[in-house]
């Protein structure tokens, strides 16, 4: 699933 | 961190270093489109929310930093500046914002991963920064003719996300569970908005010419 929750991307 | 990854932001970075050139040098705004640099500041604006309560790395805060002090100082330029608002060519930077910031709200209250505050405005910042360009390629259209430095500007704000898709691509094969939907939808859109200016970029750059927009 998406854990989009660390966002470690600019 | 990978090589895709950080020459996608340095190429980001080299977009906004043009456009500061060309606006703090030679004073002028000329076929920069305002809405799509007010867009910008949004898009970081909303992106950005967790600068100060997450940190990433030094390199994650400073670009965060740089990209959100730029964006902001640009709109000041266009809109402040005694000089650089002169050649700010309104009567054909007419596209209106709302037409790209509530499309991208909305799909956000929709179509996001969590439905909180900071995320919600975290995915309307990607839906956002996809479309954020549409004014200005409007205003290449209408621009008679089209700058080098407007041209390169435009160029590398399109290459950067490119070098994000290889990079998710290549995340996608060496980090296992690594899956970002709605980042790589948003990405893909915003890459496939550049194609046909790509197309005539380079066209212009090989046979030698001045970079024009079919209207």
């Amino acid at each position: 699933e998406d854990a989009s929750s660390e966002k470690d991307e600019l | 961190m990978n090589i895709f990854r950080l020459t996608g932001d340095l190429t980001h970075l080299m977009s906004i270093i043009v456009l500061l050139l060309k606006i703090h040098t030679i004073k002028s705004c000329a076929g920069i489109s305002l809405k799509t640099q007010e867009l910008y500041a949004l898009v970081f604006a909303t992106r950005y929310l967790d600068i100060f309560t997450t940190y990433i790395s030094l390199y994650n805060t400073v670009m965060k930093l740089i990209f959100l002090g730029t964006s902001f100082s640009i709109v000041w330029y266009m809109r402040r500046h005694k000089t650089v608002r002169l050649s700010y060519d309104k009567n054909n930077d007419t596209f209106r914002h709302y037409f790209l910031v509530l499309p991208c709200f909305l799909l956000a209250l929709v179509l996001n991963n969590r439905f909180t505050v900071r995320e919600v405005l975290w995915t309307f910042s990607l839906y956002l920064e996809a479309v954020a360009i549409i004014p200005q390629l409007v205003l290449l259209q209408r621009s008679k003719n089209v700058d080098n430095l407007t041209g390169n500007y435009v160029f590398f704000l399109g290459a950067y996300r490119g070098f994000y898709l290889i990079n998710w691509i290549y995340r996608y094969f060496t980090e296992n569970h690594y899956r970002r939907w709605i980042t790589w939808m948003a990405g893909i859109v915003q890459t496939a908005l550049y194609v046909d200016f790509f197309y005539y970029y380079f066209k212009s750059w090989k046979n030698n010419e001045k970079l024009k927009l079919p209207a």
